[in-house]
């Protein structure tokens, strides 16, 4: 695992943390489904460390926000269609997660059957981008949540022990933390990388 | 930093989305190493400077060079592969895989952690 240069992190008085769905017109799913599927993916970092996730119908109530948008979406980094680039997200405290509405994004159901050759899975790549949210850059471990790829077809939910080990440093431990799944081992040694950015693109 | 930085020029006129994987030409590059000129290796560059691996440039160009090879040599280090500095076929497949938008390096400092990697080496 690896932190962002400057580490940034959400303050330590700041552990229950608000998320809002605001932007879903570009996508046909349900918004009850998404609504499942995000809570689940929080739900899998606040099961390792002391933060608590809550669904707010109000952003300006929000400390994250999560939208679905095409190509150019006023953050300077444009969406690229299908495929590519998938989604990203903003380090602490900005709390931007944006998703690329072009994908054929899977929320229900087997991921691995589905009938699109392009299909990506919604949660897997949600989990991914909420690490970035709490202040984890990318990791080589391939195995862990935080690697920067993923494959169609593919479902990658469960955090691993590098994924575990980066946020439990920056947030502390769950006490009713049980710890990872079996199949979900990698694990390599602490790095903070030094730099002045204290948020990053 | 990543602020609010453009609009759309055309906000009553969206471009069509593209509806294939953007990155499947890098598959015409394979075999490609220092010293070569081809069509697509700007692509490339520009696809290692989106994810922090090559410096901006007013153009890139199609010529292999060692700025290119030091990219793909730092990539295939941070992925596990061999690190040969050439476009080799498992680097080639590894490029194009959907990914998270975010940057594998900032400001010069690699956001992956490598020390796994470099133990792997050892």
């Amino acid at each position: 695992y690896a932190y962002f240069p400057g580490t940034p992190t959400w303050p330590s008085d700041k552990t229950e943390l608000k998320y809002a769905i605001t932007a879903t017109s570009a996508v046909s799913i349900d918004l009850s489904v998404l609504k499942t599927v995000f809570a689940r993916a929080f739900g899998r970092w606040s099961a390792a460390t002391t933060l608590t996730f809550t669904e707010t119908d109000s952003p300006s109530d929000a400390d994250i926000t999560i939208g679905f948008y095409n190509g150019s979406h006023g953050d300077g980094e444009p969406f690229d269609g299908v495929l590519g680039t998938l989604a990203h997200a903003f380090s602490p405290t900005d709390g931007r997660f944006h998703l690329d509405a072009a994908e054929t994004w899977v929320a229900e159901g087997d991921v691995t059957q589905a009938d699109s050759d392009v299909a990506v899975d919604l949660e897997s790549v949600a989990v991914h981008e909420i690490g970035h949210l709490l202040g984890l850059g990318h990791s080589s471990v391939a195995e862990a949540i935080m690697y920067p790829t993923i494959k169609t077809r593919t479902r990658k939910v469960d955090l691993a022990n590098d994924d575990v080990e980066g946020i439990q440093n920056l947030y502390g431990s769950n006490p009713n933390f049980t710890g990872v799944a079996p199949s979900s081992t990698g694990s390599s040694s602490p790095e903070i990388n030094g730099g002045g950015l204290g948020s990053m693109a | 930093a990543f602020f609010s930085s453009s609009v759309s020029a055309f906000p009553f006129d969206f471009p069509p989305v593209p509806t294939e994987n953007p990155w499947i030409p890098f598959r015409n590059l394979s075999g490609c190493r220092f010293g070569e000129h081809r069509p697509g290796l700007a692509d490339l560059k520009e696809y290692l400077n989106q994810f922090g691996y090559l410096p901006a440039a007013p153009n890139f160009t199609n010529s292999f060079d060692d700025n290119l090879e030091a990219a793909i040599k730092t990539y295939q280090r941070n992925f596990g592969l061999n690190v040969t500095g050439e476009l080799d076929d498992a680097t080639v497949e590894q490029l194009i895989v959907p990914r998270c938008g975010m940057p594998d390096i900032i400001n010069g400092t690699s956001t992956m952690n490598s020390s796994f990697v470099r133990g792997r080496n050892l």
